[in-house]
């Protein structure tokens, strides 16, 4: 991989969004994910909704959680995402309001990527942000610089949240992935986290994995 | 701590050194903050003691400034002469980043009991216009602090078994949180409940902050009033460990394709 990335600099990463007091983390981290995919596919970033996958992605359970994997092989069955403008987010679970006539993304795939860090990196560089999950241990207090618990306290056995690899680097020759989380910009540096690289802390490269968009 | 023995019965404040000046002056900027340049009050002397914790160093200083005249009947009614404050901060300096915890300022009668005190002796025993004495006033939760939607929550601290100034900053620390992220509980009871668990909170994130290898910074967050269990429940998603999810096909490594 190159030595650094951040797909915010192109352009294939939206503002920072907030869940609210909704574990919908996993349809944030998917449609970050299908978003960066769109515009690296198409040349068109979108804001796309997650409220749809909260009221329609019937495997997965909205506010008490989901798992990526489930969430893209909803949005192939549905036949797409809506934006977010057109299904905006609530917060809270609705009755599936989804049309197809409104869908302004689709995906022809999904696939799981390697738990390599460096085979990340390089693919993450040539294909675009990537969806992960990670042990949020210590975010509820975390305010800025580059988070490195030690690792029985962060173990990677105990994925408790999705978000969005957007890119990777080095501060001060500490290795990083900065990553976008969905609790608002008033968290963290204006929304972002960022995690030690190549160490597999809190289990980052556990469950890496991304939409295709042919 | 000054490092000059404590003279029976009196403060014994040490005389500003250069250390006192950075944090002095960055409570100086929050002070002025919002004011002309013509109208800014200035910093005439500082005084203090630093206590360090972890990587942390806690100043508390006492600073003299003076007001501008204000002449500008826009900003004051009456026409005001020159006036001298005296001040008492609390700056909260981690790892060169400045916290203002506390402030407390009024003007003086700059009557120094105990005039006459050789100015190398850096005692002091200053007393401020509304009375009490600088120690107490040191503690005491700032008198408009009572006007403020927190008032509620102030005599609840006196039945704590906290010690007073561990409360009090704890007070001060847990309003400013109150303000930042806008929170307003129902009851006495919740507001009671909410600053327990904001100060074991901020022992945790000192925990944590003590534990990372890494450059990270913890502290206090937009969660900071939420019990784990309950940050857990709202915002996490247990289910990313406890269910297998649908198999995906694994993508070609970039140096296949």
């Amino acid at each position: 991989p190159p030595p650094e990335w951040d797909w915010r600099s192109k352009g294939a990463v939206t503002k920072v969004k907030d869940q609210g007091m909704c574990g919908s983390c996993w349809a944030f981290s998917v449609t970050g994910n299908v978003e960066g995919q769109w515009f690296l596919k198409r040349g068109a970033l979108l804001s796309l909704s997650e409220q749809e996958l909260l009221d329609c992605d019937k495997v997965d359970k909205a506010c008490l959680g989901g798992l990526p994997s489930n969430a893209y092989s909803a949005i192939k069955i549905l036949g797409g995402l809506e934006t977010e403008d057109d299904y905006s987010y609530r917060g809270h679970l609705q009755t599936c309001n989804f049309s197809a006539e409104k869908a302004k993304v689709y995906i022809n795939d999904s696939v799981e990527l390697s738990k390599n860090e460096q085979k990340l990196a390089a693919w993450l560089a040539k294909k675009g942000p990537v969806s992960v999950a990670i042990n949020a241990f210590g975010m509820q207090f975390y305010r800025h610089g580059i988070s490195h618990p030690l690792r029985p306290l962060c173990s990677p056995w105990l994925i408790d949240h999705a978000v969005l690899l957007v890119g990777f680097g080095n501060r001060s020759a500490v290795p990083f992935w900065a990553i976008k989380n969905s609790w608002g910009t008033d968290w963290g540096e204006e929304g972002y986290y960022y995690l030690h690289r190549g160490s597999g802390a809190c289990g980052v490269n556990t469950m890496a994995s991304s939409a295709v968009v042919n | 701590a000054p490092n000059k023995p404590r003279a029976a019965g009196a403060q014994a404040w040490e005389l500003a050194s250069p250390e006192l000046l950075g944090p002095a002056r960055f409570a100086l900027e929050i002070y002025n903050r919002g004011r002309a340049a013509g109208a800014r009050a200035a910093l005439k002397a500082v005084s203090g003691r630093v206590r360090r914790a972890g990587q942390g160093s806690l100043y508390s200083l006492k600073a003299t400034l003076v007001e501008p005249p204000c002449n500008d009947p826009t900003v004051c009614q009456l026409p005001v002469s020159k006036e001298t404050l005296l001040c008492s901060f609390e700056v909260l300096d981690e790892l060169g980043k400045h916290m203002l915890l506390r402030r407390d300022c009024g003007p003086v009668d700059t009557k120094i009991t105990g005039a006459g005190q050789p100015r190398g002796a850096g005692m002091a025993q200053i007393r401020l216009h509304s009375g009490f004495n600088l120690d107490s006033s040191l503690f005491q939760p700032n008198p408009d602090d009572r006007n403020d939607t927190f008032s509620s929550f102030l005599p609840l601290l006196n039945k704590d078994p906290l010690p007073q100034d561990f409360s009090v900053k704890m007070t001060s620390i847990f309003k400013d949180f109150v303000t930042a992220y806008n929170r307003t509980y129902e009851t006495e009871e919740e507001a009671r409940w909410r600053m327990s668990v904001f100060a074991s909170n901020m022992v945790r994130a000192q925990k944590i902050q003590a534990l990372d290898r890494g450059t990270a910074q913890y502290g206090v967050t937009k969660f900071s009033d939420l019990t784990e269990e309950e940050f857990r429940t709202i915002y996490l998603n247990p289910l990313l460990k406890e269910e297998p999810g649908q198999k995906m096909p694994l993508a070609k490594s970039i140096s296949d394709l």
